[in-house]
Parts: C-alpha cells; structure tokens; sequence
C-alpha cells in the first residue's frame, strides 16, 4: 500500500541524505556515533531472519541495505573520517536504551524464542535510538540543514508506517500491536523534533518571500 | 483479527 512504499522510501533517502553528507563534506560531525552504532543493532537483530524465511526481492533487497549501510557509515565515522571526529559532545548513556530495549523485548514477544525476543529487542531499541542523536542535536546547539533533513527523513519513515498499520489491519484484517506500540512510541519520540523544524522550515519559507 | 505471523514490514 501507498503508505508502506512512503515509508519505505522516506527511510531511504534519510540514509541517501546522511552518506551524501558525510561525502560532501568529508566530515561526521554532529552525527551521533551512539545512534548509528545502535542502528547496526537494530537491523542486525531484525533481519536475521534474512537467512530463515523469504518475503520478496524487495523485502531482502531492502533488508540487505539497510544492514550494509549502516555499517557502513559507522566505517566511515571510525575509520575514514575518524580525524574530525569529535566525541566529547556524544555522551548519551546508551545502557539504559539498550537495557531497557531488552527488559520490553522480554515482557513483549509473540513467541518465546531467540529470534522472535531479538525482533522485538529491535523495534523497542529503533524507536528509542535517535535519542543519542537528539540530544547532541541539543548541545551543539546549531545543526547543518541537511542532518536535520535526515532526521526528518527518519522519523517520517515511521510515522508512515502508522497509517500503513491502519490500512492493514481494516483491509488484510492483519494487527501486529507490538509493531504499532513501538512505532507509536518512535513516532512520539519524533514529535517534538517535528515541531521545530516545522517551524524552522516555515521561517525559512518565509525569509525567501519577497 | 490475525496476528502478524512472519514479519513482511521492515
């Protein structure tokens, strides 16, 4: 459905949006290493069932992406363009994320089983992982435009993904509540960051009227 | 209502 492909191509030009800046401007700061090395976990954990059960080319495709690139950008971040990287602002305690990821994977599951926990353990962990990136958003105080585009990007892709969950659950009959919790959660960690740069868009709208 | 079996979302 229409809202589904959105997200799933939001989610993509966030990442587009995030390498062309680390290339453009061969450097990664006020990118938060925290939150792209938790994304390597969540995508690790999610698609491992790249190697048990088959959807489509798509869904594979797409899974493949989204683990090789967010591997790839913490390489570029640790390796490449380690120089310029500045650290000292980057000091969100991931513990309680990933601690409390687990703890809502373990309460929250459809069955018992290792990968079944790590699916959950990813959705909890995805909803909240941007959080190291806000925050660092905060105490840089000023962003390049285009992190924020990325960020938007982000939180868009999940945001999309609620009305796809409506659209589902009235026209598949099909409701996945540990899906929609977490998104709900995502999307209202996103909320705030939304409204600013609702804002900030608009005034820059209304800086370049004549 | 069916529950999600199989996760096809991504």
């Amino acid at each position: 459905n229409l809202f589904r492909i959105a997200g799933d191509i939001s989610h993509l030009v966030s990442i587009l949006i995030l390498l062309q800046t680390i290339e453009k401007g061969k450097t990664t700061s006020g990118i938060s290493l925290k939150t792209q090395i938790l994304y390597v976990v969540v995508f690790v954990t999610r698609y491992l069932d790249l190697l048990t059960t088959y959807v489509s080319l798509y869904n594979s495709l797409m899974k493949i992406f989204f683990i090789a690139s967010s591997v790839y950008v913490v390489w570029l971040m640790t390796s490449k363009y380690n120089k310029k990287f500045k650290e000292d602002q980057d000091v969100f305690p991931v513990k309680y994320l990933v601690g409390g990821s687990f703890v809502m994977s373990l309460l929250f599951h459809y069955k018992f089983t290792f990968s079944e926990i790590l699916w959950s353990f990813s959705l909890w962990l995805e909803a909240v992982c941007i959080l190291p990136q806000l925050f660092l958003l905060q105490k840089t105080g000023e962003a390049k435009a285009i992190t924020t585009h990325y960020i938007f990007a982000l939180g868009l892709y999940r945001a999309l993904y609620i009305p796809n969950w409506f659209y589902r659950y009235y026209s598949e009959n099909r409701l996945d509540l540990l899906s929609v919790s977490a998104g709900l959660l995502q999307t209202t960690i996103y909320s705030d960051f939304f409204y600013v740069y609702y804002q900030k868009v608009l005034k820059n709208w209304g800086f370049n009227l004549p | 209502v069916k529950e999600a079996d199989g996760h096809d979302e991504l």
